[in-house]
């Protein structure tokens, strides 16, 4: 599979829509502190099925829908989408034959996350199996946050063992 | 089980290896279990010495040194089950420019050996200036974020100056 | 006791509300005593809101805007009471230019305006280039660190490419 | 009381006396990554009576002292100096009519440390105190350490309240 395009919507910072192309090899993402690039990341780790909002640097999972700037008002919504392409086929036996998967999540305040996969209503599990059967997800090593990068370092030494496990 | 384990350790063991030396310029490292003789009990240790200098415990290492073993390790796992993604939000903030070249280059190698695609948020110049392509985010409106498709001299600007706009 | 207390609450308020606001080129922030009505007992819990945004949780804040909102405290406390030295260790490396600057400016005015000598670890070439002077640390024998007083050109050198030399 | 100079000899990676000037205003500390910068923070937190090995990075207090290289062999003493310039009189009483103080550290394999000050073996707590009436320490709020700015803001409410008590 190949990822393609990130989609977010009343996201964190990003209240209108937003389209982030994810095109081969190596893509920069630059800007002033506080505009949102962080932002982006965690977009992406959310709609694979991040569970923790912490992870997401908020108290709760709510955190992640606009909360209003002083000239505009908070959403109640949030949704990102994830699209791969799998032209070659080599997608989970579950989305095998689909040239093309939308993978998304939606945030509505008091009503909680739904995922879905090319428009039918998922699991968070079944999503998360999803990435990890295709080498990723929202923990994987190779996802990583700011200020994060000397955590495997700093980590004990029965908790790197996991690296081992996504290795294999 | 077992066997799977192992097997994984030995391979991610021999990229972390190479990948130590080419991003310290020298130096060697590797892997150990320890605290058990069954892997699936056991801890991984890392054992490193950057050039010159002896073994010695990761904690003693300076912040660029620990962000570089670091990346040899994510990289080292990396290559052993490539992802079809990879994330780094500023990994390149405690390097000096010698092993932002470095780091790059290794980017760039993986990049062209593997399908991976990278999305790499920067504050750095060089690192900026290696991108295939860049995405600026501002703020145009206070609090409300944009994204817009960048060359490097915008990117450069955008890094430092669009924040005293706001001032 | 609890008037000292209430009364260096007060102080460092007020220099961090003014602080936060030039660190920030704008937006408010106050401290505020919580958990208890006891001063001795409570929490100082710390309210910050970037120039445009709502008051946010600190959590949410980006990286460089934690780093100047840290530094906000960090220097109103030290305004309040200030201490004969300070010291730090590459606090600028998640800023960006602008934010840079304003940190500098900063540091210059409480340079000059108490008897404080700073120790300032940095890569950032901005932040090397206010500085009243340049010390290097080099390792011409690998392991074995050595101080040289160097001028802008050379520190520039050294944060970048000494290390390729060890390479 | 004004700081002037720090020393070291034998303390990690400044196997050979060293001498760090601590002029008027802003001095900056620049190098490679791994060449000892940090090190010389840490040398000053030592000697103002640190006693966590932690803070030093290290396992044990021991690891401060010089541990080798692939050239030359491990040292069994590590020893820093701070030099304060009293001129003015305004030093804390034990040491209030010298014009100039040279506060000490010294550990040995084996040993542990011995704290001077002008010479006079003096107590950890002693030194501590001294700092600590001029407003520093090993724990002061103005001695940040590399990657710890944001501890401030990360901290839970009361541990922030202690620096209340230092700004008092
Ligand atoms: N739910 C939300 N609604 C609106 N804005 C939000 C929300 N959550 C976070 N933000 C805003 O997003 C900003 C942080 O963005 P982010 O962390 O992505 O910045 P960044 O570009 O990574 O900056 P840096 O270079 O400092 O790391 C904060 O200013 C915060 O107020
Ligand atoms: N007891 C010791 N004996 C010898 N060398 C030591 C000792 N303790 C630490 N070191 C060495 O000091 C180096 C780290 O130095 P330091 O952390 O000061 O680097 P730095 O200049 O701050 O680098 P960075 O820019 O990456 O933060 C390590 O390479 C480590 O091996
Ligand atoms: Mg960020
Ligand atoms: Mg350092």
């Amino acid at each position: 599979v190949q990822f393609t395009k990130l989609k977010l919507v009343g996201f964190k910072s990003f209240v209108e829509p937003t389209e982030v192309p994810i095109g081969d090899g190596l893509t920069g993402i630059v800007g002033p502190n506080g505009c949102g690039k962080s932002n982006i990341v965690e977009a992406v780790r959310w709609v694979m099925g991040e569970t923790s909002p912490k992870q997401m640097r908020g108290g709760g999972m709510e955190d992640v829908i606009f909360a209003g700037t002083e000239a505009r008002p908070a959403r109640n919504v949030a949704e990102v989408h994830l699209l791969l392409d799998n032209a070659a086929g080599t997608a989970p036996a579950a989305v095998a034959n689909e040239p093309e998967i939308d993978i998304s999540r939606r945030i509505e305040r008091g009503m909680g996350s739904l995922y879905r996969v090319n428009g039918r209503e998922t699991r968070a599990r079944d999503v998360q199996t999803l990435f990890a059967d295709s080498a990723t997800g929202a923990r994987s090593t190779a996802m990583v946050s700011q200020g994060r990068v000397g955590a495997l370092v700093n980590a004990k030494p029965d908790e790197r063992r996991m690296i081992l496990e996504e290795a294999a | 089980g077992r066997e799977r384990l192992l097997a994984s350790f030995a391979v991610v063991d021999k990229h972390f290896q190479e990948l130590f030396t080419r991003l310290f310029g020298g130096g060697s490292a590797h892997l150990k279990l320890i605290d058990s003789d069954d892997p699936l009990e056991a801890g991984l240790e890392i054992m490193a010495s950057p050039p010159g200098k002896k073994l010695t415990t990761l904690s003693l290492l300076s912040g660029g040194e620990q962000a570089l073993t670091a990346l040899s390790l994510i990289f080292a796992v990396f290559l052993t089950n490539p992802a079809p993604i990879c994330v780094l939000d500023e990994v390149d903030a405690p390097l000096d420019d010698a092993n932002v070249d470095r780091f790059c280059t290794l980017l760039e190698e993986i990049a062209a050996s593997t399908r991976t695609r990278f999305l790499i948020v920067t504050h750095h110049r060089m690192t900026m200036a290696r991108m295939h392509r860049l995405f600026g985010v501002t703020m145009p409106e206070r609090g409300i974020s944009q994204l817009v498709s960048v060359d490097l001299g915008r990117a450069e600007e955008l890094a430092g100056v669009a924040q005293a706009q706001a001032a």
